[in-house]
């Protein structure tokens, strides 16, 4: 899966 | 077959240790602890949110010491300049998570 990137659980995003 | 995990035994140690430096709680840390250290590495912050996406793994937003040890295993990849996967490859997927 590509890695869509939630901001919610991701601190880089 | 098992596959074997990617991370070395004595990697791993190395990374527990900087695990335990940061203080998990309840043997978890969360981003905000590990931010800085994956910072450290001076890798753009794009590839260090794919580093994240890849090994937070339950997508808890906080990564166990298995994670933790695949997160430091990408950012040393890619110092190495060997690109982040698009997914986690088999061999990297911590044994505790198959």
């Amino acid at each position: 899966q590509f890695p869509t990137g939630s901001s919610s659980t991701n601190p880089f995003l | 077959t098992e596959l074997p995990w990617a991370v070395k035994s004595e990697d791993k140690t190395k990374y527990d240790a900087i695990f335990d430096s940061l203080n998990p709680v309840d043997g978890f840390l969360s981003g905000d602890k590990v931010k800085p250290v994956l910072l450290n590495s001076k890798l753009p912050v794009d590839i260090l949110g794919r580093v994240w996406e890849l090994s937070d793994i339950d997508h808890d937003g906080m990564l166990d010491r298995d994670e933790f040890a695949v997160a430091m295993f990408l950012v040393y990849c890619a110092l190495e300049k060997e690109p982040v996967p698009m997914s986690l490859p088999p061999a990297l997927v911590p044994p505790s998570k198959r």
